[in-house]
């Protein structure tokens, strides 16, 4: 009785970015760190 | 209020995503399920941004079985927030319904760059604990309805195929790892949070010498760690940054680069390089990614994608534990 629920790959939101030309606008006006999902509060 | 923190940069190289149904009858959402946070929330039809209008949007009045409420939802995005209301139906889990289930439906996204987002929405399986609102996880509630009969899922992550992978609630399937499962103890409930005893190159503590944290993410892509950490081991295996934000590194590298081996309560998890390096039509680039920690937190890591390729993952709600194994 396990519940399953399949996973398919997709393109990427930077790979979309990319393909579109919007990446450099998105890398200029953020500063990615990953750790600001985990310390909301200092982000 | 239920306010949540989701920076969308995790979720920048997340290529794999699951589809759930929501109301009666079900409406389709493609979501990622993310172990490293705790709530669920989709696009509604109240929401006009550029960014709900490339995807699905769930619309209360044409779902039988929906409830409203009047609490207001936020999710920080770093330079804006999505917001809106929160509100219990029936989701639909791989062919299970999970009935009402509190659920966030947008009314606002910033930022047209999430117009090309390739998922609606986001399915936290983190613990309560970190939820906003006190909001119950989808698991949560799976498991308190009795629909999974064990208090665990695992995940599998193919790393080639376009299918195969999967999320398994309520069970592991052995013939997705070799082996053994090793147990965890989860250090910290809240996040997927476990004890890392050290990370080394060719016997040589390059990382987490004195033993460290790291968050077991299925919504993180990369393997992440301290900045300073980070930045060594790119030297070390050869990677720069090139116009794209990434650490780019000659494909080739990984014929020559020695395994990085987490060990993890007494336990060694080596990753070999074609783990560590990402290929594409485009090239090859490093699957570390550092990142800006409070000093107060001491030295995390988080085990997002790329370690979790190599691994088989569950996610122990009974005993509080993670299992890895490595994938067949």
């Amino acid at each position: 009785a396990i519940i399953r629920v399949p996973l398919v790959k997709k393109k990427s939101l930077r790979k979309n970015l990319m393909e579109h030309g919007l990446l450099d606008d998105f890398l200029k006006k953020h500063s990615p760190n990953p750790a600001s999902k985990y310390f909301p509060q200092e982000a | 209020t239920m306010m949540a923190t989701e920076p969308l940069e995790n979720y920048m190289d997340m290529e794999y995503f699951g589809t759930i149904g929501i109301g009666t009858p079900p409406q389709e959402f493609t979501v990622i399920f993310d172990t490293g946070s705790s709530n669920l929330w989709v696009p509604s039809v109240y929401c006009s941004s550029p960014a709900c209008s490339n995807h699905n949007r769930f619309n209360p009045q044409q779902s039988s079985t929906y409830k409203g409420t009047s609490q207001s939802v936020s999710i920080a995005y770093g330079t804006g927030s999505m917001t809106g209301i929160l509100g219990y139906d029936t989701i639909q889990v791989g062919g299970i319904s999970d009935t009402n289930q509190i659920f966030g439906l947008s009314k606002t996204e910033p930022g047209s760059f999430l117009y090309y987002a390739p998922f609606d929405g986001i399915l936290g399986l983190a613990y309560p604990q970190i939820s906003s609102s006190g909001a119950t996880p989808v698991f949560d509630n799976m498991w308190n309805q009795g629909l999974v009969s064990q208090d665990l899922f695992s995940v599998y992550l193919s790393r080639n195929d376009q299918s195969g992978s999967v999320v398994m609630f309520g069970g592991i399937d052995s013939s997705y790892f070799t082996g053994n499962l090793n147990w965890v103890p989860v250090s910290v409930e809240g996040y997927w949070q476990i004890t890392v005893d050290s990370v080394t190159m060719n016997g040589q503590a390059i990382a987490c010498s004195q033993g460290c944290q790291a968050i077991v993410d299925t919504g993180t892509s990369l393997l992440s760690g301290p900045s300073d950490a980070i930045a060594n081991i790119q030297s070390y295996i050869g990677a720069r940054q090139d116009s794209n934000g990434q650490m780019a590194i000659s494909c080739s590298a990984i014929r020559n680069l020695p395994d990085i081996v987490f060990t993890i309560n007494g336990i060694q998890y080596p990753l070999p390089p074609s783990a560590y390096i990402l290929q594409s039509q485009e090239g090859c680039v490093s699957g570390f990614q550092g990142m800006n920690i409070p000093t107060a937190s001491g030295e995390l890591w988080i085990l997002g994608d790329v370690f979790i390729h190599q691994y088989f993952t569950v996610f122990d709600r009974a005993n509080n534990q993670v299992g890895l194994a490595p994938v067949a």
